[in-house]
C-alpha cells in the first residue's frame, strides 16, 4: 500500500527541498522503494540529485501535466538503489495559467499518479513556496502533508494559514489527507529563538511534531552543490543521521 | 525624483523581507522619506514592522488593487519618522486569478503609484518568492531591482532565470527598469560555501554586486518577533550596521 507524502510550506527557504531529497534518500537506504517528485519550477530537487538539464528537458512533470504523458515516461533512476525521481524545470512556471479554465484542474496530478502502476512504497513530492496550483495538486494527490518549519519567527507566522488550507483541501477535494507531522528544521541549540520556537510549536501541536529534529548543519547545504543527497555526501554528518532518524520515525510511528 | 525599488527573488528565504524592512528603515534614518510596500500575501513585512492585524484588514494592498482605492488610504505611519508602510495580508493570495482576464493587469500597481502624489524619496516593494502576478506588477512599477542572494548553492541556481525575467519585463513592459544590484545575504565568513558563492558572484557580476555584505546575524532574525526593524531593536548589531551601510551605498553610489 503506497504512501504519498507532500513536503509543503508557503514560507520560503524552510528546508522543503532539503527534506524531500534527504527523506527520500533515507527511505531508499532503508530499502523502501521510493519516488521523489519535483513539483517546483526552481527544479532544486532535480539539480540537488544531480539530474542533468538536457535529460530534464526531454521529460519532466510539466510535459506529463500538459500533454497527459504517463508519469513512467519521465521517471529516471538515481545513484541510490530503490530511489527514482520525476524531475522538473522552469517550464513549470507557466502551468497555472494554462489550466485556469479546466474543470478538475486540481486533480491533474492525482489522475496521473493513479495511472502509475509501479510498486513504490513511498512517493515524496517537493512543493514550491506558495499555495498555488502545483501545491494544491500535490495535496489533492497525497495521503500525508509533512511541514518543514524553520525555527524562526516568520516561519511560525504562516503555519496557521497552511494548516487551514490543508483542512479546506481535505474537506473539499481529498478526505483522506492527514497531517503527517511538523518537522523542526535548521535547529540551533545555541540560539534562544530556535529554542523558543521549538518549545512553542511542541507545546501547541504536541505529538503532531516529529520527535526527530533537523539541526542546522553546513554539510546539508553543501551536498546539493555536488548533486548528492547527504547519505552519499557525508553519511557521518549530523544532517545525514537526523534524516535517517526521520525516515525510521515515519516508517515506524504508526501515524503515517 | 522618487526612486522605486523592488526586492525580488523567486528563491525562498533569501532575505527579501529582512532587506525590505531594514533597508527602508535605514533610508528613513538617513532622513529620506520612504514608503515600504508589502506585496507578499505572507504579510511578513507588515508584521515585522508591528502593524496590527485589525488595522491591515481595513486597508491593504489587496483592497487597493481590487477596488481601485487610492494607495494613500491604505498607507500608515510607523514608529520611525520618514517611514510609512502600505501593508498586506492573506487576502492577496487570490489576486492573481481575479485579474487573469484583465488587459494591462501587469500595470495595475504602476497606475496606482502614479496616482500617489506624496513626496517620497524612495519606495521599497517586498515581493513574494515567485515570479507571478505580484512580482511582475512590482517590477513593471519599479526603477530598480535589488536581488538578495543567500550565499548558498540553491540560491545561485535561480539567479540566471530571475535576471532573464527582468530583461523580458524591461523589453516588453518597463524600459526604465535597471538592476540596482545583487546583495549578498546571510554571509558567514567561517563557512567555505559562503566564501565560494561570494567569490563566484563577484567574479561573475563585478560592480553589479553591492560592496555591502549582509552577515548572518541572529539579531536580524530576532527583531521581527518584536515588531521592530533592526535599527530600533539593536542599533549596535552587525545586522543594523550592515543595512545602514547599504542605505548609504544606495544613496551615494550614483548607479541608483
Ligand atoms: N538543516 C539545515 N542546515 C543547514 N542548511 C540547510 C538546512 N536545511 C536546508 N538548508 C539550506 O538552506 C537553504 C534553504 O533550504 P531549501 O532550499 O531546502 O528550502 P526550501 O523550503 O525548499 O526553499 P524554497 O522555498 O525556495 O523552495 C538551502 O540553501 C539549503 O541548502
Ligand atoms: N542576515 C541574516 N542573518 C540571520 N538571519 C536572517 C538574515 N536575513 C534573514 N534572516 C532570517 O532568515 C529567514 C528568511 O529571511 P526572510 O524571511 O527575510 O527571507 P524572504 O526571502 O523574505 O523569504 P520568503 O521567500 O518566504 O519571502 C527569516 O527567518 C529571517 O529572520
Ligand atoms: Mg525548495
Ligand atoms: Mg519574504
Amino acid at each position: 500500500m503506497r504512501k504519498i507524502i507532500s513536503i509543503a510550506n508557503q514560507k520560503g527557504g524552510v528546508g522543503k527541498t532539503t527534506t524531500a531529497i534527504n527523506l527520500s534518500a533515507s527511505l531508499a537506504v532503508a530499502e523502501k522503494k521510493t519516488l521523489l517528485i519535483d513539483a517546483d519550477a526552481q527544479g532544486n530537487a532535480s539539480s540537488g540529485m544531480g539530474i542533468n538539464h538536457e535529460q530534464i528537458k526531454k521529460n519532466n512533470l510539466y510535459l506529463c501535466l500538459i500533454e497527459n504523458r504517463p508519469l513512467s515516461e519521465a521517471i529516471v533512476n538515481t545513484q541510490i538503489p530503490h530511489l527514482d525521481i520525476l524531475p522538473a524545470n522552469q517550464d513549470l512556471v507557466g502551468v497555472e495559467l494554462e489550466f485556469v479554465t479546466l474543470k478538475d484542474r486540481e486533480k491533474r496530478l492525482k489522475t496521473l499518479l493513479r495511472g502509475l502502476d509501479s510498486d513504490y512504497d513511498y512517493i515524496v513530492i517537493d512543493c514550491p513556496p506558495s499555495l498555488g496550483f502545483l501545491t494544491v495538486n500535490a495535496l489533492v494527490a497525497s495521503d500525508y502533508l509533512v511541514v518543514p518549519l524553520q525555527c524562526e519567527y516568520f516561519a511560525m507566522e504562516g503555519l496557521g494559514h497552511l494548516l487551514n488550507t490543508m483542512e479546506l483541501i481535505k474537506r473539499q477535494l481529498n478526505p483522506t489527507l492527514y497531517l503527517g507531522g511538523i518537522l523542526l528544521t535548521m535547529y540551533d541549540s545555541r540560539n534562544l529563538l530556535s529554542r523558543r520556537v521549538s518549545d512553542d510549536v511542541r507545546g501547541h501541536f504536541g505529538k503532531l511534531v516529529f520527535k526527530t529534529l533537523i539541526p542546522r548543519n553546513v554539510r546539508l547545504s553543501e551536498s546539493p552543490s555536488h548533486g548528492l543527497p547527504i547519505v552519499l555526501y557525508d553519511i557521518k554528518s549530523r544532517g545525514a543521521i537526523s534524516y535517517m532518524e526521520l525516515a525510521e520515525e515515519i516508517i515506524n510511528n504508526g501515524r503515517m
